[in-house]
């Protein structure tokens, strides 16, 4: 089973 | 007043074909130094990265930065009434409601205008870090695209792993499974058919297809895709457009529960 993780967790916002 | 001309609209179509399955809208930051846009899909997994350089226009003005919210869906309908060689400009006002697109035809016999409304957007920027990639590959993006589309057959997701033998593609599914490897080209006489890697440490990575079929549709913009890779960070995927710029695309990996 995998779990899709979100570019939010690596990239920060701005 | 804002106005860039490209010889040939065909390179902005392709761009349009490029993004036009992640992005529904997205922000045009438009300065001296050219066109960027940067834009998450609806879901948060992937992020489109787009830079075109003043200097790659034929002819490049902006008097002030402009962002300028666009309607994929409407663009990419707008670039699809041209011709590939047809000239098209983009323009203007400094705080504009609306962008006018204008192709004209080689023999400057037929002249076309489209006016596209502006949208208003919440401008969100992503903040990436300098990275050091683990593995660098590059390798043919037709290539790529055919790999991405015949695993995509097997299963929701393709698992890459690379070391310094080359590159493996796998994806595994209720019918079977499936890999594909590439070497590493011995003499790249032939730039574009060159299979390179550039490896620190060996990375394994599981990206969901459907995000990757998403990138492929870069594949005309350049006879090579280069894939960046690292453990647990997002793959970047980027292909040069000519002498213009980039487009990258960022996807976030899937990990194990």
């Amino acid at each position: 089973q995998t779990n899709q993780i979100h570019l939010q967790e690596y990239y920060y916002h701005m | 007043m804002f106005e860039a001309r490209l010889a040939q609209s065909a390179i902005l179509k392709k761009v349009l074909e490029a993004v036009k399955d992640l992005l529904t809208e997205a922000t045009f930051e438009c300065s001296d130094s050219g066109i960027q846009v940067q834009a998450m899909d609806n879901a948060h997994v992937s992020l489109v990265s787009l830079n075109l350089r003043s200097d790659g226009f034929d002819k490049y003005r902006c008097d002030r930065n402009l962002s300028m919210g666009m309607n994929i869906g409407t663009m990419t309908k707008i670039l699809r009434c041209a011709s590939s060689e047809d000239t098209v400009t983009l323009r203007a006002v400094d705080s504009p409601d609306n962008i006018i697109f204008i192709f004209e035809s080689q023999n400057k016999e037929k002249l076309a205008e489209y006016e596209m409304k502006l949208i208003n957007m919440d401008l969100e920027h992503l903040g990436i870090p300098e990275t050091m990639y683990s593995c660098v590959v590059k390798m043919p993006s037709q290539e790529f695209a055919r790999i991405c589309r015949d695993l995509s057959q097997f299963g929701e997701a393709i698992t890459i792993a690379c070391s310094k033998e080359g590159i493996k593609f796998s994806a595994a599914g209720d019918y079977g499974n499936a890999n594909v490897k590439l070497a590493q080209t011995a003499d790249s006489d032939k730039e574009e058919e060159a299979v390179l890697i550039d490896m620190q440490e060996p990375v394994k990575l599981t990206f969901a297809c459907r995000y990757l079929n998403s990138f492929v549709k870069a594949t005309p913009l350049c006879a090579q895709v280069k894939l960046s890779m690292s453990s647990d960070v997002p793959l970047v995927c980027e292909y040069q457009i000519g002498e213009i710029g980039h487009i990258r695309y960022y996807l976030a990996p899937k990990i194990d529960d």
